[in-house]
């Protein structure tokens, strides 16, 4: 579909639109900052769907979303795991071995004899340093798989440090008062009780 | 709502309609049966929203259940979990924290390090035993977190031991030539992958 030579000249149009600030850029600005004509940057872009507005140009953040999918460089959303125990190892590990647009870059945890053991190629780090990890990772999604007792705090601490979603297996209510971070509840008694409820009507016909 | 005389009498009705093999049974019969008047047995049953058909009666199968859950001895689903690694761990872990309409009854596993370890007042049974437990323990429903390699194999054998649902978390479709059994595939990584989306997209708008 896309010609080897539009997917070589990718790199270079990218490298542009990541360092730019504007939102918009035109087929001419990006063309002279790239070192190509602005008919081969049309006709480049034209192969993957991607069409400027006349005299307004390309929306940037769409477009450098789209070749970083092409490139097959798109880096997934960075996640941390809070609660290195039975749900959330088996988790990390889930996360490891299967294709998604996310990526554990940390695992952190309170207790010392779990602090330093290693999940595949991740080492558990300690939960103090949550707030630098989430700035220097820029972590901007956490799983929650810590007691019921420790949630609510520990969410605090992930919506003030600039996470902006939450997956929350512990069962208590969190962020209820910070609609800034997207918070998703699992219930996997909920999957069961469906479950058991079939069987039971099952048994009735 | 319902009357302490009512409730005192729910016992006995019971009896009756368990051992009943009839589909409906009237007033009149449950009455006779039972001890009291016709005219008691309606009233009584009014109070929790019960009404028969003229002439036909009531349904037993409801009636029952109805019943037991006021007595508040609505058996849950008697379910069995095939793994005891980290996910079924920290899942039968937490149906013994959570109230729910299910009980397991049975926790097996294939590896002689976790047979017979606790968890809660569970021990970790051997998986050989699988039929025998399903039989003796009337399991109808089955969660499966077992390795994706294994989960196909234990899954046709829950099916011919007469499971009726499975709650299945291995990566692999499992019984699709078996209609007579539910199964609820569980995949937390879409869980993620849709949090992922919308911080995503967030970031554009
Ligand atoms: N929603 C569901 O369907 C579901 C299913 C299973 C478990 N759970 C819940 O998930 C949670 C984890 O379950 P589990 O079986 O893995 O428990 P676990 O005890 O094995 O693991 C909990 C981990 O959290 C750590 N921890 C405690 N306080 C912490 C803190 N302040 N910061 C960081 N880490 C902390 C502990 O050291 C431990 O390693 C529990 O809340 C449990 O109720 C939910
Ligand atoms: N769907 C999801 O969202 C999700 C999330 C996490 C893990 N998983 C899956 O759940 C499964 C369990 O994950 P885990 O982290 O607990 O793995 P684990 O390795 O900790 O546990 C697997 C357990 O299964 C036992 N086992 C292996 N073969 C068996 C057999 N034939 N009969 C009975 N027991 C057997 C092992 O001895 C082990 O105790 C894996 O398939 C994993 O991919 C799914």
């Amino acid at each position: 579909r896309i010609p080897d030579t539009t997917i070589r000249r990718l790199p270079a149009y990218l490298r542009v639109l990541e360092l730019t600030h504007a939102e918009r850029i035109t087929s001419v600005a990006l063309g002279k900052a790239a070192g190509f004509s602005s008919e081969q940057v049309r006709k480049d872009f034209a192969y993957f769907g991607a069409f400027g507005t006349r005299g307004v140009g390309y929306e940037v953040a769409p477009l450098v979303r789209q070749i970083r999918r092409i490139l097959g460089i798109d880096r997934g959303v960075r996640v941390m795991v809070v609660g290195a125990g039975h749900l959330g190892t088996a988790l990390v590990r889930y996360t490891q071995n299967n294709r998604s647009d996310t990526e554990v870059v940390a695992v952190v945890d309170v207790d010392p004899q779990v602090i330093g053991t290693a999940i595949g190629p991740l080492r558990v780090e300690d939960v103090r340093d949550l707030e630098r990890l989430v700035k220097e990772r820029q972590i901007a999604l956490a799983v929650l798989t810590v007691p019921d007792y420790a949630a609510r705090s520990v969410a605090e601490r992930l919506a003030d440090a600039g996470v902006r979603a939450i997956l929350n297996f512990a069962p208590v209510a969190i962020l209820t008062d910070r609609p800034e971070v997207i918070v998703k509840n699992i219930d996997l008694m909920l999957e069961l009780q469906a479950l058991a409820y079939f069987v039971k009507e099952g048994r009735d016909t």
